[in-house]
């Protein structure tokens, strides 16, 4: 299909310029409101001065989020979707001039918040980072597979509200690997700051 | 664009069907885990012997939901989209025979957990429902407008879980009238029940 197509050609150039400039890119992906934004405004503030970052957003509408991450000392962009329900490559292809400096060493991109669409468009990352908020029920991996089978890395977030849900950390887990196996998962909370360490020792090790 | 014409025609048949069988139809539209499901439990289990329902759940994968609205007294199919994001008026209609009895009123449709796809994908349904959870965050109509736009119908759900989070429910409900000034808005706790009695008065009334 002629949009997969174009949207494949332009991740390629993407992935090839991020490898000559030596930058490390995820593509965070998860439902609307799983905490996507707050991760980041936390990330940010902990790799400041440690890890040169860049961050491209995507929202159907508004700059919110990319205002929410602005003055974390990275550059960030907002692309604005309209009704598409996910990012394109061409998109991150076209602000990337915007946010790479000679220094940057991770690229972060948060995609519009859903399940389905985003894992379908390869964006050029080196992988893809799904989350998944406590709120939301174990069963979303198994349910969502698309995205999960392409995930090599989950965050389980807003882990402060576990005591308030019926949440099963076990059948999670349980589910994630019933999905893809060989996940790497996270379980922390943006908001009290708990797993964040790991979350953050791990993503230093990454842009190495 | 040729998959939207096909919807569309499926969707304008299915609409006559509804009409002749005087069923009224709703569309159940929110992102994955904001608990339409849990919702719908306990929405068939209050209308049981008072209003005849019929319901439609549709997933990527797996008939988990239809499983746990099965035994409510109410006839349910699973669609399973596979890669789709979003329910056809096609597969509406492909299983509206299997559901509806002479004495159908309202046929509820919970379509892919989705804040965009959704929105542009007509069902034949009366209207659209969509549903906000209070973990999501305030400003996801704003962010997703096409589906708040086109749903004259909100329900915000989980608000047993409100004294642990951030909600402000005026900034909400702000939000919710920005993009559609005459949004109907329920709030409540399928869990506890809190505000259910205003819903369920809400659907025995359009069933009438
Ligand atoms: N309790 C709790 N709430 C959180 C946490 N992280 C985020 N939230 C809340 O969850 C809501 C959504 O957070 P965001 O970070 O905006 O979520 P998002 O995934 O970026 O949303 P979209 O970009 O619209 O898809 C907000 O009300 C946050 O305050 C957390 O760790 N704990
Ligand atoms: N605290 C609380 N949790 C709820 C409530 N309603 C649903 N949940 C929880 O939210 C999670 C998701 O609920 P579901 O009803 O499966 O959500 P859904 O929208 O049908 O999910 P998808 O069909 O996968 O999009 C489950 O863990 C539910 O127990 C509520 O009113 N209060
Ligand atoms: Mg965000
Ligand atoms: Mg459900």
């Amino acid at each position: 299909e002629n949009i997969l197509a174009v949207n494949d050609a332009a991740a390629a150039r993407v992935r090839a310029r991020l490898a000559d400039a030596g930058v490390m890119a995820i593509n965070l992906i998860s439902s609307p409101g799983s905490g996507k934004t707050t991760l980041l405004e936390r990330t940010l503030e902990s790799l400041r001065e440690r890890v040169p970052c860049a961050v491209i957003a995507g929202d159907q509408r508004t700059d919110r989020d990319a205002v929410r991450l602005s003055d974390k000392g990275a550059p960030v962009r907002q692309i604005e979707t309209g009704d598409a329900c996910h990012l394109y490559a061409q998109q991150i292809e076209a602000v990337l001039d915007d946010i790479l400096a000679d220094d940057t060493r991770l690229l972060i991109i948060e995609n519009v918040g859903n399940l389905v669409c985003p894992a379908a468009f390869d964006l050029g990352e080196h992988f893809k980072v799904a989350l998944l908020s406590v709120t939301e029920g174990e069963d979303k991996p198994i349910k969502y597979p698309s995205l999960f089978l392409g995930a090599p890395v989950v965050v389980l977030t807003k882990s402060d509200l576990i005591p308030h849900l019926d949440w099963d950390d076990r059948t999670a887990r349980g589910y994630v690997r019933q999905v893809r196996p060989d996940a790497k998962i996270f379980e922390l909370s943006a908001k009290t700051g708990d797993g964040m360490d790991r979350w953050i020792e791990y993503l230093e090790d990454l842009a190495r």
